[in-house]
């Protein structure tokens, strides 16, 4: 379905659930669990988005349904572990080519995607003072990495 | 029909925060 363009500031966590469809299907929730929360407050008044935050909450209750058995699901608690911890892997992982002088797509897509992650920790709460400095630096890496990378220039 | 729609509108709108609720209660 397509994206309404009152919510396209939700499309790169929805992006990010769906390449974790098969990979780690509880991010994928809590992309999608994210995406409802902060879609709602964009706009849950206009047709095109309440029928999209429809079809965006059935998804979230089948996915619910499924994984019945997952403590990250079934336990918000466990699930934020979950999420901080694959985030926080990312980021490492990033931040090692970064400081290893190893410049590349996948690395950049790395720490976008843990700052994206980041982002979906605030549905469990108010983020860590750390956390919120993560994803700034995080964004910031990814940011400045593509266009050193874009211009032909070698990243500091 | 504006009123209605809005009053349509709405209640969706306290429907779908419901169905965050429930999705969300352990």
């Amino acid at each position: 379905m397509a994206l309404p363009a009152q919510l396209r500031a939700i499309q790169h966590h929805l992006r990010t659930a769906q390449e974790h469809e098969d990979r780690d299907p509880v991010v994928a929730y809590y992309c999608r669990l994210y995406a409802m929360q902060s879609g709602m407050k964009l706009d849950s008044k206009t047709p095109e988005c309440r029928k999209f935050l429809i079809k965006l909450m059935d998804q979230l209750e089948s996915m619910k349904k499924e994984m019945s058995d997952h403590d990250s699901i079934t336990q918000e608690v466990v699930g934020n572990a979950h999420i901080e911890n694959y985030a926080l892997k990312m980021f490492i992982y990033a931040d090692n080519e970064d400081r290893g002088g190893r410049f590349h797509k996948n690395m950049i897509k790395s720490f976008y995607t843990s700052s994206l992650l980041l982002d979906v920790l605030s549905v469990f709460g108010e983020m860590s003072e750390e956390n919120i400095q993560h994803r700034k630096y995080a964004r910031w890496k990814a940011t400045y990495i593509h266009n050193c990378l874009k211009s032909g220039e070698t990243p500091l | 029909t504006s009123s209605l729609a809005s009053t349509v509108a709405s209640t969706e709108q306290d429907e779908l925060s419901q169905r965050l609720s429930r999705l969300r209660d352990q």
